[in-house]
């Protein structure tokens, strides 16, 4: 089973 | 004033239809260098990053950076009414809240030109790190899209592992199981055919099939597809448009709970 990581996990907000 | 003129509009029309799906809607910033747009789908499990370089267009004119939101959908609709070969300016008059898309024959004997409502957005931006991949897989775009469109009839992910000889797509699920292994191509006659692979360390990546469905509505802009790929690392899977720039979509990988 899998679960989707969101994509802001890897890249940061600025 | 903004004003960008592209004698075959219908590259224009393509990078459209290959955003339209994932994000309705978004902001374009215009600068001297040319055209940019980062945008999420409405999930933020993808991300799309357009790069359209001023060189690239036949004329080019941007007298202060813009930030245009623009509804993709809409936008969509109106390039629909474009001829094949009509060549496309886009303009912003100072001060206008619209953005006009001018389209004329290759015969210059028709002429339109339609206007759309700027939107106010709001935009949240990610900061997107350089990344040395551990493996980089060239193919051509068709044999991709093709390959994304028959896994998901297996399931709702595909699972695709790279290693210095080819690279396997594979997907499971309620129906059955199957997988798609492609060798890198020792001879090929012509290079948009090749299948190649750069390869630093395997990779084992797991993702959404349904995402790299909607990025395939890309493939159109470029015979070509890269798919970048490093282990606990998005995807960037990237279309080149022409010589002009670029779109990377970035999807984050499911994980093994």
């Amino acid at each position: 089973y899998y679960f989707q990581s969101e994509i802001a996990y890897y890249f940061l907000y600025y | 004033m903004f004003e960008a003129r592209l004698a075959q509009g219908s590259i224009f029309a393509k990078v459209i239809e290959g955003l339209r799906e994932l994000v309705t809607e978004a902001t374009w910033e215009c600068s001297g260098n040319g055209i940019t747009l980062q945008a999420m789908d409405s999930s933020h499990v993808a991300l799309v990053s357009l790069v359209l370089r001023s060189d690239g267009f036949e004329t080019y004119r941007c007298d202060r950076n813009m930030s245009l939101g623009i509804s993709l959908t809409s936008m969509s609709k109106v390039l629909k009414m474009m001829g094949k070969d009509d060549t496309l300016t886009i303009r912003v008059n100072d001060d206008s809240d619209a953005i006009v898309l001018s389209m004329e024959s290759q015969n210059q004997e028709e002429f339109a030109e339609y206007e759309l409502r700027l939107m106010d957005l709001d935009s949240e931006h990610l900061g997107i790190p350089d990344t040395d991949y551990s493996c980089v897989v060239k193919m051509p775009s068709t044999k991709f899209s093709r390959i994304c469109r028959d896994m998901a009839i297996l399931g709702d992910s595909v699972t695709i592992c790279s290693t210095k000889d080819g690279v396997k797509f594979g997907a499971k699920g309620d129906v059955g199981q199957g997988s798609i292994r492609l060798n890198q191509s020792t001879n090929v006659d012509k290079e948009e055919d090749a299948v190649s692979i750069e390869l630093r360390e395997a990779v084992a990546l797991t993702f959404a099939v349904r995402y790299l469905n909607m990025f395939c509505k890309a493939a159109p802009l470029s015979n070509q597809v890269n798919l970048s790929m490093s282990e606990d690392t998005p995807l960037m899977c990237e279309f080149k448009v022409g010589d002009m720039g670029h779109i990377r979509f970035y999807l984050a990988p499911k994980i093994e709970d």
